[in-house]
């Protein structure tokens, strides 16, 4: 696909280890107006879960869309999906494009 | 310029 086209994959990422284990980058005004991957931690969940890779730029949480929030807020978005005992995984849809959808 | 918060803003989780 081309740039115009970006596939997004859906990765399920089960709370295999007592941390997520990813750094992000970026939101809502600012240069990387969607959140990207920048470090996956080995032996965290992300690591474990083996789909999700740095530079990946996270469009949705749990089916919650992070386009329009600001750094803090997709942040605790994903902070709280981690920590949340309703679901035992995390639903990351992520695009390998960095680009703003 | 880049926006600041995108140098300092690296959320670890």
């Amino acid at each position: 696909p081309g740039l115009l086209e970006p596939t997004s994959t859906l990765v399920r990422v089960a709370k295999s280890a007592s941390t997520l284990g990813i750094a992000i980058e970026g939101g809502a005004n600012t240069r990387q107006p969607l959140p990207r991957i920048v470090t996956i931690q080995r032996g965290g969940s992300a690591h474990n879960c083996g789909q999700l890779r740095v530079g990946q730029v996270i469009l949705e949480v749990n089916g919650v869309s992070l386009r329009g929030r600001e750094h803090r807020d997709a942040a605790r978005l994903i902070a709280e999906a981690f920590k949340t005992n309703e679901r035992d995984h995390v639903d990351f849809l992520v695009t390998e494009f960095n680009v703003a959808l | 310029s880049p926006p600041k918060e995108y140098e300092d803003e690296v959320t670890f989780f």
